[in-house]
């Protein structure tokens, strides 16, 4: 099973977006697919129309009361399970100040479920503390959507710094896959500008041994399209609410970049 | 001095923008201004061309060293200062868990300011953690930057919960002034929709006591403009930069809409 982390400290940069768009685009593809929502908001489940009640088991309670995996996860649609959040996640960094192991706690419960899937996606909040370090622990890869803003710039650098602590002291086997540009403004000089600034950087660490240095810079970028922001609204991801959308051809040709065997739309 | 606090836990949904724009506007109309930095991102004083420097007190050594805050207090603009954030910050939420009192640690420090600003601003993480709570127990007045979009409903309702608690327990003075609708695209039919069930929400409201039933859907929205992204990209704000935008005549409008003295531009 790949393990892919959506990361970004900065906040409404399409984290949940991409993890559900992206998530449907892979089991289109007949991948399957299990989505877990590290996000105390709780919107991931709500791009599937699921609304998560109180009496389910959570991700929460994978955290702080060792119930398994198997016990919260939710069937969304045909090849995509998901464990939820719920609000008490909220008080999950506080709680585990002072858990022996707390940064392992995920993958422990990962490694313990038996699910064949191929594909993990964890969709992370904004932010990097204890929530989003179990996420980097637990994965692999590491995929960052990024909004070609000044401080799109100034996040990456933070979040990287992040990353290669995790690796060095806990996860060696942790890179970064790529970096995807969402609510892309093409035309616009900011982002052509950031966009460059990414590549330039990105081409700097090549050969290098940071756990970047095989990075891409995702050449399908996802384009502001108002259908992505519509789609939630109806409990749907863009595939099933506008599949002829650029929000939609955008996703599917990301999800191709991800695994070679996938074909392009 | 008003005490107000910019605050929505949904990411990027233009809180630091609007912070150091409606800050900037007030200044322009005379105000003594004060802003406060409450995210680890510590972008507020990027939007001024302020580099915070290691060596630099920050709003983290006001509160969790008792540094007041006149020794962190940095000179931005003509009638504009900022106690800045940087990322020790990002700590706060795991040292403060143990701290007694540690709602109101910022309370305190600004009582304890002698400053004769007219009014502060707070800018704070997408979060409703123990920072934000701080915020809400330091101000009298809420500002709520929002995109009107599904998420933006969602998030409110939890918003609203915590300002009521802030108020019940802590801070009776608590009330929410208004709702700012940011990166506004009004020609879309998700935002037509999303704002008229903001507006139904706040009329169902009047007459309770709710701390929100005289809160005002101001008139005036940020409408989503390049501009607004760009001036941060060189450290400026919008006034400095586009002082002819639709970005700059926004937050003149909006500034207007809080300070009954202030002018329409
Ligand atoms: N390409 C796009 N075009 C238009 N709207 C988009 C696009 N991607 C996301 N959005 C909308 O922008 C808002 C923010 O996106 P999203 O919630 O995915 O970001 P996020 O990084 O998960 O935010 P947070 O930091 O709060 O978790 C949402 O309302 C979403 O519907
Ligand atoms: N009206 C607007 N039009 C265009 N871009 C905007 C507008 N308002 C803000 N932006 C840009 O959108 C991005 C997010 O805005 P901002 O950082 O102010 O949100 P935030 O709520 O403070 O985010 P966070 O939750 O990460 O603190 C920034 O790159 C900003 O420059
Ligand atoms: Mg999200
Ligand atoms: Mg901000």
């Amino acid at each position: 099973m790949r393990r892919i982390a959506i990361i970004n400290q900065k906040g409404g940069v399409g984290k949940t977006t991409t993890t559900a768009n992206l998530g449907a685009a892979f089991a289109r593809a007949g991948k399957r697919v299990l989505l877990v929502d590290l996000d105390p908001q709780g919107h991931l489940a709500l791009h599937f129309g699921h609304e998560v009640s109180q009496e389910q088991s959570s991700i929460y309670d994978v955290l702080t009361a060792s119930t398994p995996i198997a016990d919260a996860i939710v069937n969304l649609r045909k090849n995509i399970t998901i464990v939820p959040a719920d609000i008490d996640l909220a008080g999950a960094e506080a709680e585990l100040v002072t858990v022996m192991g707390r940064e392992v706690l995920l993958r422990e419960a990962i490694d313990a479920y038996g699910g064949n899937d191929d594909v993990m996606l964890i969709d992370c909040p904004p932010s990097l503390g204890v929530l989003t370090i179990n996420a980097l622990v637990s994965c692999d890869e590491v995929v960052i959507p990024l909004q070609a803003h000044f401080f799109g710039l100034q996040g990456l650098g933070k979040l990287l710094e992040t990353v290669m602590l995790v690796k060095q002291r806990i996860n060696p086997k942790l890179r970064v896959t790529g970096i995807v540009l969402c609510m892309h403004e093409a035309s616009t000089r900011l982002a052509t500008e950031v966009t460059e600034d990414i590549s330039k950087f990105l081409d700097g660490a090549r050969g290098t041994d940071a756990p970047w240095s095989d990075a891409k810079l995702f050449e399908t970028t996802i384009r502001r399209n108002i259908k992505l922001a519509e789609s939630s609204s109806f409990g749907q991801t863009v595939f099933d609410y506008a599949p002829k959308s650029n929000g939609a051809l955008d996703y599917a040709n990301l999800a191709a970049e991800i695994f070679e065997d996938i074909e392009k739309p």
